[in-house]
């Protein structure tokens, strides 16, 4: 199948969202256009979290979990 | 499961909550009903017990708000986050918020359950962060659940107990 680039509109959506519930601090640049960067590890993580292909990239599963209705607490910054 | 930083839980296994609002999607008795219920999700398997009071600040206070509601953590708006909850301490610890811009239900499936959705605050209010078990109860997704045959998942009593210990009177 062909695989489409996330949209500006998903991307915006995965930067809030990997702020908001995973502590992304980055604060410039293009999200996921350039080289291994917090983000593409964030988005690693929220990926093994939620036991999705960990791909580091904003792929349809990826973008399909963050549209999910949930809680407000972050995932991260726990302890086992 | 996971557990806040440091374990962070109550010094008491005798807590109150006080309903401040009501959401105007449901009667009163429907919001009574679903906060009850989901409060007694964890009692059943922790020695944990509720009291509701109706006046000044109990252990949990609960309430419905949209967008800025007096934290610093503004709800977003239909769907996306559903509600969130402190984790145990004074003040605003222990407290769940409800973000009045969903609809919320009683027993339809339409819009979001209000006892699933506070059965999980409740997990936060009382020590639980959230897991990654697809199946728990803390797992952060909304998902589903029949409340009437509703039981509390294993990876969920684990948590509660591991915090709390066990229900003394099973």
């Amino acid at each position: 199948l062909p695989i489409s680039p996330p949209t500006e509109e998903d991307e915006a959506l995965a930067e809030t969202y990997l702020k908001k519930f995973f502590n992304l601090t980055e604060e410039t640049g293009p999200m996921f256009r350039r080289g291994p960067s917090q983000r593409s590890r964030k988005v690693s993580e929220m990926q093994r979290f939620f036991g999705l292909k960990v791909t580091g990239t904003l792929d349809a599963e990826t973008v399909k979990m963050m549209k999910k209705p949930r809680c407000g607490l972050p995932d991260v910054q726990l302890s086992r | 499961f996971t557990t806040f930083d440091n374990l962070n839980k109550w010094p008491t296994n005798q807590l109150t909550y006080r309903i401040e609002n009501y959401t105007p999607d449901m009667s009163v008795a429907e919001v009574d009903n679903s906060i009850e219920r989901a409060l007694q999700v964890w009692a059943k398997v922790s020695p944990l017990r509720f009291t509701r009071i109706y006046r000044g600040t109990a252990d949990i206070m609960i309430s419905f708000g949209n967008r800025n509601h007096g934290d610093f953590y503004p709800f977003d708006g239909p769907d996306g986050t559903l509600a969130h909850a402190f984790s145990p301490g004074a003040d605003i610890g222990g407290d769940a918020h409800f973000d009045d811009d969903e609809y919320f239900t009683f027993s339809s499936t339409r819009g979001y359950n209000l006892f699933l959705v506070a059965a999980h605050e409740f997990g936060h209010s009382l020590g639980l962060s959230h897991s990654n078990d697809p199946g728990a109860l803390m797992f952060p997704v909304y998902s589903y659940t029949e409340p009437s045959t509703f039981s509390l998942p294993r990876d969920d009593v684990t948590g509660i107990q591991y915090i709390y210990g066990p229900n003394p009177d099973v």
